[in-house]
């Protein structure tokens, strides 16, 4: 469902954290590889819309989001 | 299904577990059954055999905590993670915990968490499995609302937890699989057990179908959601196609088949009308308290359920259909005008049938009868054209 505009930076920290409990991502604390940590996040989006049968976008859009804050089970998706 | 790297396994079968703590939300009794009757999912499909003991070190020492308690994941508060549990090993492996700032529940209701199910599923991981991306298996990290009367572990948890430890020494595995013909018999809060099972569900109709008719429409954040069955067409501002979805991907408790469905705007509310109840829903939340009886909004005891509802946000009143009549309902007081109900053909010309679903849009009330939709001005509630019903997508 839409989401109310001025939330996306959040909602973007809210993926990030997702991405990093569920789906083992690392976010590069080196500011120098921002565009790395966005091609790596994309990756980790991509495998997450493909875990849960979304479109494989690699974007967060908003049903990727909706997905992300579906009440869950606190365990990883993929092995890590 | 998945299990963990190296696929860790109990190297026995006599498991035993050990409950720590229990909640404040539910009886202690009700929290032990809960968990044996998870425990007992599993074993009825494998040679396992779960003893509970009530001190010392158990295999699975299952508790409920909430935020930091001890391991390297924290809980978040309520919602978002709801519980966690270790693969077999010593010490913490194997152990389950709860997070307690969830509101648990024995029952399956849009305001709490099942104890029974979220058990059931960290269970499997402490006996080794991982999560399945079968949409429907009990090892699906997404906590869905079921119905658990009678509940059995779909087919893909049966093959994963076998292919850990085999079939239960006694019979075959046995598939424990829920059929459709166990479909609750009266309309619940409660999902509808063939939204789980593999088999297939009836299909959708094409948009561009000349004989498309609705159920229900009503508008939500600025999309409109055409209802039919469990199917829902969704039309977007910010997308040109049209998206299809089914009730229970945004409402799992709610079952298929609304007559009815209006958004008042403002405050960010859709209501859903069916038989003779009706939900409030906010986004994905179902508005604790619901259903409640459409009697509550002042309808008479011989109305047992309405065709249609449409919101004018301009007068703030609610048009309600039922058969040849209409009512108008006060939203600001959440009373019923006075002088309803009054015939439909009477105030709407050109209307002189019942209508199926309603729609305001653009200033526009649209009565949807079959497959046609009867634009009409709001203000002057008067005709101006008649279109097929599947106009809306892009036909």
């Amino acid at each position: 469902l839409p989401v109310i505009p001025e939330k996306e930076k959040e909602d973007m920290q809210f993926a990030k954290k997702y991405l990093e409990n569920f789906y083992d991502f690392k976010e590069e604390k080196n500011y120098l590889f921002k565009s790395k940590n966005l091609n790596h996040m994309a990756d980790k989006i991509r495998e997450m819309q493909s875990f849960f049968g979304l479109k494989v976008t690699g974007e967060l859009n908003h049903k990727t989001l909706d997905m992300m804050k579906q009440p869950r089970c606190g365990i990883p998706d993929v092995r890590s | 299904y998945s299990t963990f790297p190296q696929s860790p396994r109990w190297r026995k079968e006599d498991v035993t577990y050990r409950i720590l703590n229990y909640t404040p939300d539910m009886l202690q009794a009700d929290v032990e059954e809960a968990i044996s009757k998870a425990f007992q999912l599993w074993s009825s499909v494998t040679p396992l055999t779960f003893t509970r003991v009530y001190s010392g070190q158990a295999d699975i020492m299952i508790s409920f905590a909430s935020g930091f308690h001890g391991d390297f994941y924290s809980f978040d508060g309520p919602g978002g993670t709801l519980a966690h549990a270790y693969p077999p090993g010593s010490g913490i492996g194997g152990d389950t915990h709860f997070d307690e700032d969830e509101n648990w529940t024995k029952f399956t209701t849009s305001s709490g968490y099942n104890l029974f199910l979220v058990a059931a599923h960290e269970l499997g991981h402490s006996l080794g499995l991982g999560h399945s991306n079968v949409f429907g298996a009990l090892m699906y990290p997404i906590y869905m609302a079921r119905d658990t009367r009678d509940y059995r572990l779909p087919q893909d948890d049966i093959d994963g937890i076998q292919a850990l430890y085999g079939p239960p020494r006694e019979s075959p595995a046995v598939p424990t699989e829920m059929t459709p013909t166990e479909a609750p018999t009266e309309m619940s809060t409660q999902e509808e057990p063939t939204e789980t099972t593999p088999s297939k569900p009836p299909t959708r109709p094409e948009d561009c179908d000349p004989h498309l008719t609705f159920d229900a429409i009503t508008t939500l954040r600025g999309e409109i959601l055409f209802f039919k069955g469990s199917y829902v067409w969704r039309k977007s501002p910010y997308f040109s196609s049209i998206e299809h979805d089914t009730i229970s991907s945004f409402w799992p408790s709610l079952t298929a088949g609304f007559d009815a469905g209006y958004e008042v705007d403002k405050k960010d509310r859709v209501l859903f009308f069916k038989d003779n109840q009706y939900w409030a829903v906010s986004g994905y939340t179902i508005e604790p308290g619901f259903p409640k009886p459409i009697q509550n909004l002042g309808f008479p005891s011989s109305v047992r359920k309405i065709d249609a509802a449409v919101h004018d946000p301009n007068t703030k009143k609610t048009y309600f259909f039922v058969s040849n009549k209409y009512w108008s309902f006060k939203e600001n007081t959440q009373s019923m005008e006075r002088g309803y109900p009054r015939k439909i053909e009477v105030d709407f010309q050109g209307i002189g049938h019942a209508v199926d679903a309603a729609l305001q849009k653009n200033g526009h009330f649209y009565f949807f009868h079959g497959s046609n939709q009867y634009e009409v001005d709001v203000k002057t509630k008067k005709l101006i054209r008649i279109m097929k019903s599947n106009s809306w997508l892009n036909c």
